[in-house]
C-alpha cells in the first residue's frame, strides 16, 4: 500500500470521525444530509458484498466493518435518536435521492467489467458513491452559516476521493495495476462534483471567515 | 495486470 491510499483512506475515515463526532457528542446532525448518508449506506453494503468470502488484509476487512457500521449508524442516528433527529434539516434536505439510484443501477446493468451479481453491485456502488455528495452540496448551498464539523466532514470527503485518484496514477506507474476505466471516470466525476466546495472552502480558510456557499 | 475481481481497495 501506497502514502497516497493510505492517506486517502485516512481522510475518509476521519471525515466518518468528524461526523461521528457532531453527532454522538454535540447530539446535533445539523448541515448534514440524511439523504447522502443514506446512498453511503448503500454504496458500503453493495461494494463490500465480498468482505467474508474476499480475504485481503485484516486492514481491508476493518476498514470495510468500519464504514459499513459507521454509515449505518449515521442513518440510525439521523432519523431515529430522540434527540439528534430533532437538529436534522428534513425541510432544507429536500434533494429527491432516490432518483439517483435508478440510472445508476441501470447503468451498471448496461456498463460493467462482467456480468456477475457481485461486479455489478460492485460497479452500481462506483456510480452512486460518484454522486452520492450531491444532496450535501445541495443542502449546504441552503444553509446560511456552515459549521467547522460539517465543512471539514465535506473536504476530507472529497479529499479522500483526490488522493484516490493520485494512487491509481501512482500504482498505474510503480505496480503494472490498472483501475478500470470505469472506476477512473467515477472517481473523477466524484472529486470534480466536489471541486467547486474546495474552492470556497480554501477562500473561508485563506481570508479566516466563515465558510458560505454563494446562493 | 488488471484488478481483474480482485479488489483491495475500498
Amino acid at each position: 500500500m501506497n502514502i497516497f491510499r493510505l492517506a486517502g483512506d485516512m481522510t475518509h475515515l476521519f471525515s466518518v470521525l468528524v461526523l461521528l463526532l457532531k453527532i454522538h457528542t454535540i447530539k446535533s446532525c445539523a448541515g448534514i444530509s440524511l439523504k447522502t448518508q443514506e446512498l453511503y449506506a448503500i454504496v458500503f453494503a453493495t461494494r463490500y458484498l465480498d468482505i467474508f468470502t474476499n480475504h485481503i488484509s485484516p486492514y481491508n476487512t476493518i476498514m470495510k466493518l468500519i464504514f459499513l457500521g459507521s454509515s449505518f449508524s449515521i442513518v440510525w442516528y439521523m432519523r431515529y435518536h430522540k434527540i439528534v433527529r430533532r437538529s436534522y434539516d428534513k425541510d432544507q434536505d429536500t434533494f429527491r435521492h432516490y432518483i439517483l439510484i435508478l440510472p445508476c443501477l441501470i447503468l451498471a446493468l448496461l456498463i460493467n467489467e462482467k456480468f456477475t451479481f457481485k461486479e455489478v453491485m460492485w460497479t452500481f456502488s462506483l456510480y452512486l458513491e460518484a454522486v452520492a455528495i450531491l444532496p450535501q452540496l445541495v443542502l449546504l448551498q441552503r444553509t446560511r452559516n456552515i459549521d467547522n464539523l460539517t465543512g471539514q466532514y465535506v473536504f476530507l470527503l472529497g479529499a479522500y476521493r483526490a488522493l484516490y485518484i493520485v494512487n491509481w496514477i501512482y500504482r498505474y506507474f510503480t505496480e503494472d495495476h490498472f483501475v478500470h476505466w470505469i472506476t477512473w471516470v467515477c472517481g473523477l466525476v466524484q472529486t470534480l462534483l466536489c471541486a467547486d466546495f474546495f474552492y470556497y472552502y480554501f477562500q473561508s480558510w485563506k481570508n479566516n471567515m466563515k465558510l458560505q456557499l454563494p446562493a | 495486470s488488471s484488478n481483474g475481481g480482485l479488489k483491495d481497495e475500498l
